[in-house]
């Protein structure tokens, strides 16, 4: 079946959208058909992607207030086994125009359910909140993966975090877990890096027995993706690090824990 | 007359917080004396000031819901002419509790009105989002500073930003403008920064002869805040870069920016 990822934390620019591009290419480079719906009314994994969110004859926001719309015509060929669902800015408004009505964190699920023989893969860019579209996200996933930067502030917002996933799965969603987390932006030379890092691994260690932990079998992702300048300057030219600076750091990270999490899905 | 400027960007992690915070504990080891409101849900200027917002007694939130609440009251003594009034969790709530109501804009402007004696700077820090808290921070500042990288993409949501300004101005707060744009994590040696940089000054230069333009008289602040491992560090153990780490990079840099827009302050 389809396997849904959202990439989430309420946290600004923590390496959400530059995650989800990267991680969705890397795995489509290896021939697996990938979706990635952008969920944010910033619509950075857009331009990351190429597209012009003004140009776009459907969006995100469109398949989200119109039930009826099809989502195979919204989406995008961004490259060989790559697809776009874009965002828009309109996007911004569907906070408050979902607030009102009953279903309002259960739209994306009957999108992607709609796409169920389309993709193997879909990503879902979630915003920098805990709002409607972030919700919708949570809904609509099956597992939540969390980039984050090794810091201790980091781990207080990780916390907040993981409760609305707890929130999520036993109100909405039952069948959503955390996968774990991406270290993004890493700097191994920092003073705290390594005590921070460890401090996460034990926290997901000493929930292997919960059996009711909705991040039981989560972990810290390996490799870290360490900061790379070229990893900020690619969504500039709308393109991805494969295409923009393959022979980067940043490059052989993303390539690296896409291929780590290809032979974790694929075995089980 | 107390100043009052908005610390605000929708897109995250580009510095507003950190700005907010060692911005005004700059101006404040200059004897003079300073409010920060921490308008976001994840209460890292809270934090980052030392402050646990589950310890305060009385938060944002408290003045913004309940009109009668005493704004000197919530304010706690962060250093010798520093204070602070904390978010906290419940301040996420606030964006919907907050939808229903008429006046919901203008709460923070009221609650600042109570405080036109107590301080002569008040600087808001705003969550990573156009919605009701950050509009808050906009009708209740007469300035805006924009924290952000020098990035092309940088620019894109920099368009948007000025367009929300601008409508705060027109129908909500006509005295609103924008001083300019603080540049974070900045490095100098990145391919295209020094473009980037010459974009957003052509960009402020062709609006001066524009007497409506809010940011007819915007410019790029100097000097810009170099990426320095110690501005992210001080935050986990609530310090502000001049407790942290005093001799360090972040600090000079703050220090310069603060003194400088003191000058500009004054002399107006
Ligand atoms: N490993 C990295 N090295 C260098 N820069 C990076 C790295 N990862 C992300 N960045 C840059 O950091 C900034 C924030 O990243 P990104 O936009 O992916 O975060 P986000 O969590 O999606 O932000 P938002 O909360 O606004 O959606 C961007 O300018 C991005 O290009
Ligand atoms: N000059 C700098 N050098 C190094 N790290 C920095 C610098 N400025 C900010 N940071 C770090 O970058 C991250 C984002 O900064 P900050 O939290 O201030 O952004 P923000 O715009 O307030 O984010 P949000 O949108 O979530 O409110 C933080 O981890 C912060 O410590
Ligand atoms: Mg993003
Ligand atoms: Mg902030």
């Amino acid at each position: 079946p389809m396997r849904r990822i959202a990439l989430m934390n309420q946290k600004g620019g923590v390496g959400k959208t530059t995650t989800t591009v990267n991680l969705a290419a890397a795995i489509a480079r290896q021939g697996r058909s990938t979706l990635v719906v952008d969920l944010d009314p910033q619509a950075h994994a857009t331009l990351h992607l190429g597209v012009d969110p003004d140009d776009a004859h459907a969006s995100a926001y469109d398949l989200l207030m119109d039930g009826s719309a099809d989502p195979t015509d919204a989406a995008l060929e961004v490259s060989e086994h790559l697809h776009l669902i874009p965002s828009e800015t309109d996007l911004a408004g569907a906070e408050s125009e979902l607030a009102s009505q009953n279903d309002r964190h259960h739209r994306l699920d009957r999108v992607l359910g709609r796409l169920e023989e389309c993709y193997e893969f879909v990503f879902l860019d979630c915003p920098p909140s805990l709002g409607a579209l972030t919700m919708n996200g949570l809904v609509a996933a099956r597992e939540v993966i969390i980039p984050m930067q090794a810091h201790f502030l980091a781990l207080q917002g990780l916390g907040k975090l993981l409760e609305t996933v707890q929130l999520v799965r036993t109100g909405l969603n039952p069948k959503l877990r955390v996968s774990g987390v991406v270290l993004c932006m890493h700097d191994a030379q920092a003073t705290h890096t390594r005590e921070v890092v460890a401090d996460m691994e034990s926290f997901f260690e000493s929930a292997r027995a919960d059996v009711e932990s909705p991040w039981r079998f989560a972990r810290v992702f390996r490799p870290p993706i360490r900061r790379n300048i070229k990893l900020a300057e690619g969504p500039s030219f709308g393109q991805t690090i494969f295409d923009y600076a393959p022979d980067a750091a940043g490059a052989k990270d993303y390539e690296a824990l896409g291929a780590g999490l290809l032979r974790e899905w694929d075995r089980l």
